[in-house]
């Protein structure tokens, strides 16, 4: 492992053990504005670890960033480890990133579901869910972006444990899932929730569950019309933006439905980039294009939170 | 270890939304053992399947005959895994 991080490479992929020594250092070399926080354990008994960037106060206004809930999705996680990078690196020298910090904690989960993604790295590089045992059925898992309390078991998922997109016997069943719902609701004070997949190029606010449009609508899709600009911005990648049930298909119990009916507005999930060739397997060289590219979209949004506060 | 000798990954062009329920029609059939990794949608966005070995006879010849676009997007996936596996080794050493 490097000893420090700048030396880490950011860009190669990594197992699970190599991204939480990162987390690790990254704390143990900044110790004054980054913390780590385990927030639950995963079915298996992984730690879930949430990096805390905090300039001090108390239970500021809060910004939840989470890469990877579908475990095959390895740039997403790339790209988490970069983001901490540059949330660190950015303090005190970039003015914008510097005066979200001074008023808001980020909170940055990189491996949302570890025991997927430790499977990914030992048994089977293309597993997607939890791996949870389903009572009565011999398939393992549940798809944790199915397995939240917003119009759980509607259309849009799977009562099928052998699917890629089973819900669940319950909302909250996953472990992984049930600690942020206790984690967003014991904080109390999350203003933007920003859920990251790949791939498919897309920005995408609720709803999934339902056609009816957000109170927020408006607001929301002005908003991811200047992030995808911005992160078009570098490299040309086109994105589509919009709610999830018009741009993408009914996805029913979904992250960012649930956080937005708990009041957090700007609840957005990304899905990254793909050249159309390689889907999740998208060769390490494209990590860093891909996680720079998605940061300018990410200060938009966390810089318009900074700015309308409600 | 699970591989996927012989897994390929097609990118589907549905030309409309008969064609898209059509695919819907393979996604229900489970013992062919399809991971889709982009659903159908509409027909505006391309559908993204891997296939395992066994499957892709039955499923190119049912595309085929129902007139689906199609091309290769990943030709044997097991050999881009052992690719990632070796950068990711050399990159550790």
């Amino acid at each position: 492992m490097p000893r420090s991080i700048e030396t880490f490479n950011y860009a190669s992929y990594h197992n699970l053990d190599e991204i939480y020594d990162f987390m690790d250092l990254l704390v143990g070399e900044n110790s004054k504005l980054v913390s780590k926080i385990q927030i639950g354990k995963s079915y298996e008994g992984r730690p879930i670890n949430v990096l805390k960037f905090s300039t001090g106060g108390s239970n500021r206004p809060a910004i939840w960033i989470d890469t990877g809930i579908h475990s095959r999705e390895w740039v997403t996680q790339a790209s988490g480890v970069y983001f901490a990078k540059k949330i660190l690196e950015g303090y005190g020298k970039d003015a914008s990133l510097t005066s979200i910090l001074d008023n808001f904690d980020i909170f940055l989960e990189i491996v949302t579901n570890p025991d997927g993604f430790a499977f990914t790295h030992s048994k089977n590089r293309m597993w997607r869910k939890t791996r949870s045992q389903n009572s009565g059925s011999s398939c393992v898992g549940v798809d944790p972006n199915r397995n939240w309390d917003a119009g759980f078991g509607e259309a849009g998922s799977s009562g099928n444990p052998c699917t890629e997109t089973y819900r669940g016997p319950y909302p909250n069943s996953e472990p992984e899932v049930k600690a942020i719902v206790d984690f967003v609701k014991s904080h109390g004070n999350i203003k933007a929730f920003i859920s990251i997949h790949s791939y498919s190029q897309l920005l995408l606010y609720p709803y999934g569950y339902t056609s009816k449009k957000a109170a927020d609508q408006a607001e929301l899709d002005a908003l991811a019309q200047k992030a995808v600009e911005a992160l078009t911005s570098l490299h040309g990648t086109k994105y589509k933006y919009g709610s999830i049930i018009t741009t993408i298909y009914q996805a029913s119990g979904g992250t960012i439905d649930w956080t937005y009916e708990q009041g957090i507005k700007y609840s957005y999930t990304f899905e990254l980039r793909d050249t159309g060739r390689y889907g999740f397997m998208l060769p390490a060289s494209q990590i860093i294009p891909t996680a720079e590219e998605t940061w300018l979209a990410l200060m938009v949004i966390m810089e318009h939170t900074r700015d309308h506060p409600y | 270890t699970e591989t996927f000798v012989g897994h390929q990954v097609l990118r589907i062009f549905a030309a409309d939304e008969f064609q898209v329920e059509k695919v819907k029609e393979l996604e229900a059939l489970e013992h062919l053992q399809l991971d889709f990794w982009r659903h159908p949608i509409h027909s505006e966005f391309p559908i993204d399947v891997r296939v395992p070995f066994d499957s892709l006879q039955g499923v190119k010849v049912f595309l085929e005959s129902n007139g689906i676009r199609y091309s290769i997007m990943i030709e044997d996936l097991q050999s881009l895994v052992d690719e990632e596996k070796l950068f990711m080794s050399r990159q550790h050493f």
